[in-house]
């Protein structure tokens, strides 16, 4: 489960991170 | 989970992807492959997004890896 969470959790950083970045 | 939530509802034009994310929180303890095929189709649907903007073309059928690094490379 923590390697799930872990998994999903870094994705949406980056889907922050990109978000974040463009505007 | 709540910190992307509150960068889509700054910037409304982004909306969209709450779909993806009320997706993801429904199957993360159910249906894990779910949760996984949407958080991809998340970071999809923003690369996509990026790439657009900045009129960088997209092959049609491109691998997640490749789209990610165009639209790393638009900044």
């Amino acid at each position: 489960k923590t390697e799930q969470e872990f998994l999903i959790s870094s994705t949406v950083t980056v889907c922050v991170f990109l978000i974040r970045y463009h505007e | 989970m709540d910190k992307l939530r509150q960068v889509i509802e700054e910037y409304p034009r982004w909306q969209d992807l709450t779909v993806y994310i009320d997706r993801i929180e429904l199957f993360i303890e159910s249906d894990f492959s779910s949760a996984q095929e949407n958080a991809k189709a998340l970071l999809e649907s923003i690369a996509q997004e990026i790439c657009k903007q900045f009129t960088i073309e997209v092959e049609k059928n491109i691998s997640i890896n490749k789209l990610l690094g165009k639209a790393f490379n638009c900044f």
